[in-house]
């Protein structure tokens, strides 16, 4: 089934946590 | 000029679409024997060609090779789907980024799991569906006073943020979740019912049920 | 012209250095009062012309507004840049989608735990440091006979990548880790020492010991 190859699709499912700890980094050190 | 991907692959769809706009004829090789996703992407003739190995991938008939889709779509696409001012084409290329960073993450935490391509995480599905709310609202409030994403005509930006919501309307996205969106709603179902959209995407049906994961 | 950004944002180094290239003229507002970072991106008169409230966000002196580092560097960049023909443009978007594809995420992954920005997590460094490897192949083979990522000058496929990959270079790419990639070496040390790479960047020092996490 079509479906199954969308799991080789390249996803940065972690991206919101490196997003978070990146803005929570730069709004301390602007802090 | 030659398409190589995977069947159904929502970002092939992308080039596929811009490419009914421009009249830029295209082969879909998506399928054994043309071409046999995991195989004949590793092998060393596709690996010269395009060396990350990626698909969707496109090779014209003068031999001219690239990946990542949407530098296929930029490229099979016309002036006017790609922005006609300087303006125009940056604020396409913020929509497409925009797609990329903040839609395709959330989107397919909260999708895999119902197509049961990935295991299910009550924590991370609760925070991309707070995320999505977060994204529809954002295009939301732009196409409130807006056809298009961009100008008057549809572009890349368009094309591509509805195919990065495709999955998304079409699995879980049910009348109760979208009824806040409905700026949102209007412009993809305007999009979907384009011909051009409609000659790849076929006819897409809107989610009626929210699918849960699939154990 | 202005951009709003925090200090030493090496997404906004994009556009900084694109505008070196076309003599376009920005300000930059990235310190209190003129700009705080985690407040000022928060205010409804900020919200209101940048509505995902992310920077780098620029504002041109005509009230033109753009989000997303991409599109900000295209819109202050040149033709020159953007790539002069359709094969040049569409090459250049491409290694820009790979560079935020498969470049960042690993390289944050590498890079974060060093600067204190996340915790330290040893299986999800010791994949990032594989994938690295990987990406390095790539651009070493593609560098191979290129002196630029793109045709015979510096585009923005140049200037995106080097951004992306500078942490990596600053912080983790030792000697002994980066000697076998002695063409991606060369392309960026040139890069670098371009005087317009030079004006935003300064003096850039490559890594001389693998920066561990800190603790």
């Amino acid at each position: 089934m079509a479906v199954n190859f969308l799991m080789h699709d390249k996803v940065w499912f972690d991206k919101f946590k490196y997003d978070d700890a990146e803005r929570k980094y730069y709004e301390h050190m602007n802090g | 000029q030659t398409l190589y991907t995977y069947p159904e692959n929502w970002r092939a769809f992308k080039a596929l679409i811009a490419a009914q706009y421009s009249g830029a004829k295209i082969k879909v090789l998506s399928t054994p024997p043309q071409f046999h996703f995991g195989q004949t992407n590793k092998t060393p003739e596709f690996l010269k060609k395009f060396p990350v190995g990626k698909v969707p991938a496109f090779e014209g008939d003068d031999g001219f090779c690239v990946f990542e889709s949407n530098a296929i779509a930029h490229y099979v696409g016309n002036d006017e789907l790609r922005g006609s001012t300087k303006e125009a084409a940056a604020q396409i290329i913020q929509w497409v980024s925009f797609a990329d960073s903040d839609i395709v993450p959330p989107a397919s935490t909260w999708v895999f799991p119902t197509l049961g391509i990935m295991h299910y995480n009550k924590q991370a599905t609760e925070y991309a569906k707070e995320e999505v709310k977060r994204i529809l609202g954002v295009l939301d409030s732009h196409l409130k006073t807006r056809t298009f994403l961009v100008g008057e005509r549809v572009t890349l930006a368009d094309i591509t943020v509805v195919c990065t919501l495709l999955w998304l309307y079409k699995q879980v996205l049910e009348p109760s979740f979208r009824q806040p969106y409905d700026n949102v709603n209007r412009w993809f179902v305007t999009c979907i019912n384009q011909p051009q959209f409609k000659a790849v995407l076929g006819e897409v049906k809107l989610c009626e049920k929210m699918a849960q994961f699939d154990a």
